[in-house]
């Protein structure tokens, strides 16, 4: 019964990047992952080059129309399946507001439509924003995983979402599990081992041990519409979400 | 006379790292520039450590209470000046909406209380993503610079932006003029080259000839609250965009 928010509110990190490589991960592990695209500009879905006629064949679908989701699941050639997005997404902030009711939709209809499944992780990628789409993937999954660039600003927004998660979690009165993981962690510079340190101090346990390296194999496979085992399965990168994968596996997080 | 608005829907592809570092070159080169600030995370603000009380203080205080933009005028340690940001910024798109009133705000103001002074360019940085802010500084410039990671899903942002520049000149009946410069350059990448290949073919001249290399320096000095420059003067981020603002001088877009 996993479901997984990629979240941090700092763009370009690699939270799209890190969806990708998990959903492959999973995929290749024998599950039967679902990926949901919560990001308006679509960048999962184009990487998987999903087909998506209209906002209504997509996640906009769900909101603006009250599709059923399992309506909107598409095949996804990455690994099992996506609900694609789509760029009309983006009116959903000014459509619904920030209400309860409305970040609670997306954890409700998962529920009603007993989406989520033994050995079918949800893994749901968001927009480098905490608006209404970002709240109602981090409220639907209970579990955010945060990549975090090896850089000053991407390490800020981290502990900025820190304390949001905190509040939230006043709000929902529940915990809400989550996990760090260093991205673009580059070895040859200080920055990249300073900032780890600096994290470990401030995140303990919940920082992963599994960073994941500079590679340009993680840059190129999306321009291939593939991921990095497929197009580089010998990379760095390939290890380093292998190493990922196992990891939080082995910790009860996915 | 000079406006530019820094922008790419796309995150984390060097909006900031460049309106930094061009703030700081004209401030070098005897200018004195204006910052403002129209990211609601408010990076910029945050590099030059510039104390922000409250949303009153901020770009927020002007769309929200109507505040003069030159009441909201703050030293800037970088170099010149700037109007912060602050993230009750994030509420103006639900505020306001994209009517064409609500997109020529910030044109207007600057306009009637005669910011734009000669020898004292505005340089906008924006969020990832082309809201009533973004909007706001596109028609307030008339001038767009676009930072293009060299990586897949930049491209397709730069070149989405360029077919939403069209649109919008229809729509204020004027020319749009724009650079396209490419961040986070490896030369030793075959995509780097590729996608420069790409870049040219497709827009020509208004790709800059300068490149701005990936350099540690750059994704450093923010860190120390500083720009390349005096960071660290000798670094090829400091060359870089040194050489960019020449470019960007001699060709009259700045
Ligand atoms: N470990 C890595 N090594 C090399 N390139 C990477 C790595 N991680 C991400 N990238 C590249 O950096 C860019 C940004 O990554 P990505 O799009 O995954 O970030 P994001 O957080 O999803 O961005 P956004 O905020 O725009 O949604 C992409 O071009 C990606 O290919
Ligand atoms: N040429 C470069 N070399 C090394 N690091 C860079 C370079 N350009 C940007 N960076 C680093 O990449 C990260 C993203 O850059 P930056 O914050 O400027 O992008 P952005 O487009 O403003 O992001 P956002 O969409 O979140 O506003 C920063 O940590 C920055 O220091
Ligand atoms: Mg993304
Ligand atoms: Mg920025």
């Amino acid at each position: 019964m996993t479901i997984i928010a990629v979240f941090n509110q700092k763009g370009g990190v690699g939270k799209t990047t890190t969806s990708l490589n998990l959903i492959a991960a999973l995929a290749r592990g024998g599950l039967d992952p679902l990926a949901i695209d919560l990001d308006p500009q679509a960048h999962l879905s184009i990487i998987g080059d999903v087909p998506v006629a209209s906002g209504s064949d997509s996640m906009f679908g769900f909101y603006a129309e009250s599709r059923a989701l399992s309506d909107l699941v598409r095949k996804f050639t990455i690994g099992g399946n996506i609900i694609p997005s789509h760029m009309e997404l983006s009116k959903v902030d000014a459509l619904h507001g920030k209400g309860l009711k409305s970040v609670m939709r997306l954890k409700n209809a998962i529920h009603e439509e007993m989406l989520e499944q033994e050995g079918a992780p949800i893994v749901i990628d968001c927009c480098p924003m905490l608006n209404v789409l970002s709240l109602n993937a981090i409220f639907a999954s209970g579990k955010v995983l945060v990549p975090i660039s090896a850089d000053f600003l991407s390490v800020r927004g981290a502990i900025q979402l820190e304390s949001t998660l905190k509040a939230l979690e006043h709000v929902v009165k529940r915990r809400i599990e989550r996990r760090y993981v260093v991205t673009r962690y580059d070895t040859r510079r200080r920055m990249s081992h300073e900032i780890v340190a600096q994290l470990r101090e401030r995140f303990g346990a919940e920082l992963c041990n599994s960073h994941i390296s500079e590679n340009v194999s993680l840059a190129e496979s999306p321009a291939c519409n593939k991921d990095v085992f497929t197009h580089a399965p010998h990379s760095q990168g390939a290890k380093d979400y292998d190493a990922l994968m196992t990891e939080l596996a082995a910790t009860g997080f996915i």
